[in-house]
């Protein structure tokens, strides 16, 4: 998290700290789910490495409850039971990030408090948390000013149109044939050094909303170009609700 | 003469009968009939020579050393004696005929030839029961006590308590192993109310099938001979019942009605040597064996169709009210009967009535439930509430909502009657401290 805040204690309760393949962050729903992004667990150009989810899932390691990274290893691992990648995912096509969603299931429901609770996931019919200038936060134990951290930060990002995102890719001129897809959105600024960034991906950016006065999880960190030069890409949740309530409802 | 010979009937004529009878005849005829019968005899045709007190022909007749009479004549005729229709009985099983016929038979020297008679004898059961049927005072039937006669004979009986001796006739007491096995009935010591005799040693037993109590009714009057100080030391009368003696009575004061709650009741009249009181008699009745009133042992449990009286073979049902288990020890019984037994104990003990435990209810996970009435347990109709872990957790809940009773089945049911318990499902995006923006 670039140009964020630390969290306090119960601020961002749904957060979760991943180990797959290296640092990851997540999101709790419910009391035995973990949403997260497909690339933290299939990361996109590892090669021949043919390792089976299942063998993934037992060497998982997940994390809840606190805001420092120390904290959450004493508190203890949350084993995975399975672990559901999206289909539409390609961990061989380095530039597209379409699809970029996962769940994992814990073999044990986490007992809730202060420090774990779930995030909720958005009514689909709202498509106004995606709007041009909607706030959104998004937290992460990501890495800030090129160090990884070891507590939980946090940084208010706002929405940006579709067009906006696209145009700024387009003028990229490092020439990375990066797709934006209709099942993603940008958020961030063009100039202020507030970005998300590696070590963040997983997270879930969430909105407060207002009618109900639940968070909400409307993105999941994914992919962008470099940090705080740009905007920041994010799963669009919305479009993925008929995927994950297949899998929590049948599980 | 000729005897006749032993049949139950016949018929005697005079010689040459039905021509008429020669002069200077006597002729004689003993009839004889089977013992315990008696002689009938009736003439059927009599025409003798008629003379003043039958002096020239006559018929005699005699029975039991008795003369019954001398008979000659024609019917009609104003001398004579014609027996015409007379039917002449002994007391005896003989009758002694003679005819005597003198040496003519003329009438102012006309032969009138009479042809004499012809009679009719028949055996007649002899009553000798009927004390007015004695030949005499020693060859009176003796039955000491009954007397009971039938055709061609007789026998003798005796009284409830003797025995018949060897001759037939006499009695003596015999009471030593009296038995009665009807469902009621008297017994009495013997000659009662006349006085009882000396050195009796009475036992009436009264055997009736299992389940029958007896009861012994004393009539009046009640008279054993009896002591000032000492209780009963000349005569006594036992009852024992099932082989236990439930009383030993002397006196004049009767012991009234005794329930002996058995089927076997034995009766000892011993006596002494002397005495002179009159004995005492027993109605004695018998009715089902009754068993001791059903008691519940608590106040939920209900005997149904109370009856005011049980006796042998009845039965009663139990149940308990709602809400409460019927129990015999640490068993659950789906029911319960008891019969009245035929020694008047009931076969099964009353059980007790125990309130329904619907046990600990089902834990409610990240959630517990609450006691909401007093006292807070588990027997039937306790209500308690599910909660859950607020704020994590927000209850769901069936249409019965989230609280449970006890019911009378032993489950905790809903408002709907439903078993299944609430669920606590993880309330999202409602962080206990969610991020405050100051600076602006």
């Amino acid at each position: 998290i670039l140009g964020g805040k630390p969290a306090k204690a119960g601020n961002f309760p749904w957060q979760a700290l991943t180990a797959i393949h290296g640092r990851g962050g997540g999101a709790l729903l419910g009391d035995r789910w973990i949403l997260t992004a497909a690339h933290t667990i299939l990361p996109k150009g590892a090669g021949g490495n043919n390792v089976s989810l299942e063998q993934l899932a037992e060497e998982a390691n997940v994390f809840l409850g606190h805001t420092k990274v120390e904290e959450l290893h004493k508190m203890g691992n949350h084993p995975v039971r399975r672990i559901f990648i999206h289909p539409d995912y390609d961990p061989k096509d380095d530039y597209n990030f379409n699809g970029d969603i996962a769940l994992l299931e814990l073999k044990h429901p986490v007992t809730l408090g202060p420090g774990v609770l779930p995030i909720c996931l958005p009514d689909t019919t709202n498509t106004t948390f995606y709007m041009d200038g909607h706030v959104g936060y998004v937290s992460g134990f990501g890495v800030e000013k090129n160090f990884i951290s070891n507590k939980l930060k946090y940084v208010s990002l706002p929405a940006v149109a579709r067009e906006k995102c696209q145009s700024w890719l387009d003028s990229k001129k490092r020439g990375l044939p990066m797709i934006f897809s209709e099942n993603m959105f940008c958020a961030g600024f063009l100039t202020v050094k507030r970005d998300t960034c590696q070590g963040d991906s997983g997270s879930v950016f969430t909105v407060l909303d207002t009618g109900s006065g639940r968070w909400v999880a409307t993105g999941i960190v994914s992919w962008g170009i470099g940090c705080a030069e740009g905007y920041g890409f994010y799963t669009k949740i919305l479009n993925y609700l008929d995927w994950i309530k297949g899998i929590v409802r049948e599980e | 003469s000729s005897p006749v010979p032993r049949k139950l009937f016949g018929e005697i004529r005079s010689p040459g009968y039905p021509k008429p009878y020669p002069n200077n005849n006597i002729s004689i005829w003993n009839i004889h009939v089977p013992k315990g019968y008696v002689v009938k005899l009736t003439f059927k045709y009599f025409d003798l020579e008629p003379s003043e007190s039958c002096f020239y022909d006559y018929v005699k007749i005699k029975a039991d050393k008795k003369n019954l009479g001398r008979y000659c004549g024609q019917l009609g005729s104003t001398t004579g004696n014609h027996p015409g229709r007379k039917e002449f009985v002994s007391k005896g099983n003989r009758m002694h005929l003679a005819f005597h016929s003198d040496f003519s038979n003329e009438d102012n020297g006309t032969v009138i030839p009479y042809r004499g008679f012809l009679a009719y004898y028949q055996a007649v059961d002899l009553d000798e029961c009927d004390p007015n049927n004695a030949v005499e005072e020693e060859e009176r039937p003796q039955c000491q006590h009954f007397c009971h006669n039938y055709v061609g004979g007789y026998f003798c009986s005796c009284r409830t308590g003797y025995q018949l001796q060897s001759d037939h006739h006499s009695c003596k007491v015999e009471c030593s192993s009296e038995l009665f096995t009807e469902a009621s009935g008297y017994l009495s010591s013997p000659e009662y109310p006349q006085p009882y005799p000396e050195d009796l040693r009475c036992n009436y037993s009264i055997r009736l099938p299992k389940g029958l109590s007896i009861i012994l009714k004393f009539l009046e009057p009640f008279e054993i001979d009896d002591h000032q100080q000492v209780h009963c030391p000349y005569d006594q009368l036992k009852i024992q019942a099932r082989g236990r003696q439930i009383g030993e009575f002397c006196g004049t004061e009767s012991p009234g009605s005794i329930e002996t709650n058995s089927n076997e009741v034995d009766i000892l009249f011993l006596t002494d040597e002397s005495g002179f009181s009159r004995g005492w008699k027993i109605h004695y009745t018998s009715e089902k064996i009754r068993c001791p009133q059903p008691v519940p042992r608590d106040q939920f449990t209900i005997i149904r169709d109370l009856q005011p009286v049980y006796q042998f073979q009845d039965y009663f049902v139990v149940s308990c009210k709602t809400g409460y288990n019927l129990m015999e020890g640490n068993r659950k019984l789906l029911s319960f009967t008891a019969v009245c037994q035929a020694d008047g104990t009931w076969h099964q003990s009353m059980p007790r009535c125990e309130i329904v435990n619907c046990g600990s209810p089902t834990d409610l996970t990240n959630g517990a439930f609450i006691y909401v009435n007093e006292p807070a347990n588990n027997s039937y109709q306790s209500v308690i509430t599910y909660q859950c872990n607020k704020p994590y957790y927000d209850i769901v809940t069936g249409t019965g909502g989230d609280s449970f009773t006890c019911s009378s089945e032993g489950t905790w049911v809903d408002q709907d009657g439903q078993v299944r318990i609430p669920t606590c499902l993880p309330v999202c995006g409602k962080p206990v401290s969610p991020i405050t923006e100051v600076q602006r």
